[in-house]
């Protein structure tokens, strides 16, 4: 019960500062591997934007709505990354920094984005 | 801490002046000017009080070293905003200079004043971005100027001993600037919060 209360009231604190633009990933919370749910795509898209997966072509997992063993090495990374706790699994705190606002330079290989390309030109 | 790939870092003799000027073009209507100068200019402080560089606003803002400005949307850098909260700002790694803040935030200068819920500090996220200008990576530390995330309505403008370490290791100290005074605050604050949690 005690967890179930934590878990609400986490989540009621995750909606408030929640973002427009990662609203929907509030379906997410408690998926681990095997899972497949409408909508992961755009949390792989997430990952990918901010250094945790590697998209190598247009036709990997990274557009399908499985979470595969990829998406779960870039939650253990995520996690490993920002000091949360390291469970591989979309928890309440993990999603809830997932949602959160941020800074748009990506958090792994920051130079892999075009402004650092940029800069080395 | 963390650097971009690399290590860059702003190259000059020391002490390093860098110049720094907000667009005339690209800004936000409903703050003052000088409101907005003032803030950047107190984002700028707040490193410049640990390391030995000065931050001078230019006059002409195509001639700074660093540019910021507030965009919307696809903004021709490769990295487009996405209206309100999701992406707050970006920045550049050395020696581009570049800082961008989305436009489409509700930006406050003085969070007292500002009664949206969505209201974002100014001066918490410029000093995250000129952290990026001078060459920090994001920090794992969550009470760290360098972690990623920003919740709306929050200030965080106080540089915590990650981020002084980081930027030090990079420039060097300013040598009025005494770490062991920031060390013995984060301390206090923790026995503080360990306190409090005890007695609740």
């Amino acid at each position: 019960k005690d967890d179930d209360q934590h878990r609400q009231a986490l989540f009621r604190a995750t909606q408030y500062n929640s973002n427009y633009t990662w609203r929907s990933f509030h379906r997410l919370l408690d998926l681990e591997r095997g899972s497949r749910v409408d909508g992961l795509v755009g949390l792989k898209q997430y990952f990918v934007r901010f250094g945790y997966l590697i998209s190598t072509n247009s036709a990997d997992s990274v557009l399908s709505d499985a979470f595969d063993a990829r998406l779960e090495t870039a939650v253990l990374r995520y996690q490993a990354s920002l000091g949360l706790p390291v469970t591989g699994k979309l928890d309440a705190t993990t999603l809830s920094e997932v949602m959160a606002p941020r800074c748009g330079v990506p958090d792994l290989n920051p130079n892999r984005s075009r402004a650092a390309e940029t800069v080395q030109r | 801490f963390t650097y971009f790939t690399g290590k860059p870092r702003w190259a000059g003799r020391k002490p390093l002046t860098l110049t720094y000027a907000i667009s005339p073009e690209h800004t936000i209507k409903y703050v003052a000017t000088a409101d907005v100068a003032a803030t950047i200019r107190r984002a700028f402080d707040n490193w410049a009080r640990v390391i030995p560089v000065r931050f001078e606003e230019a006059t002409n803002y195509e001639s700074a070293d660093v540019k910021l400005g507030f965009y919307g949307g696809d903004h021709g850098d490769g990295e487009p905003f996405d209206g309100v909260l999701g992406i707050l700002g970006h920045a550049f790694s050395p020696e581009s200079g570049r800082l961008h803040l989305d436009a489409a935030e509700q930006w406050a200068v003085d969070l007292g004043k500002e009664s949206s819920e969505v209201a974002v500090d100014l001066e918490s996220v410029a000093t995250h971005e000129i952290g990026h200008v001078l060459g920090l990576g994001h920090s794992a530390v969550k009470e760290a100027v360098m972690y990623p995330s920003l919740s709306p309505r929050t200030k965080k403008v106080e540089l915590k001993v990650d981020d002084i370490e980081g930027v030090q290791a990079l420039y060097g100290s300013n040598p009025n600037f005494r770490l062991n005074q920031t060390v013995q605050s984060e301390t206090s604050s923790a026995i503080a919060l360990r306190d409090a949690i005890k007695k609740s």
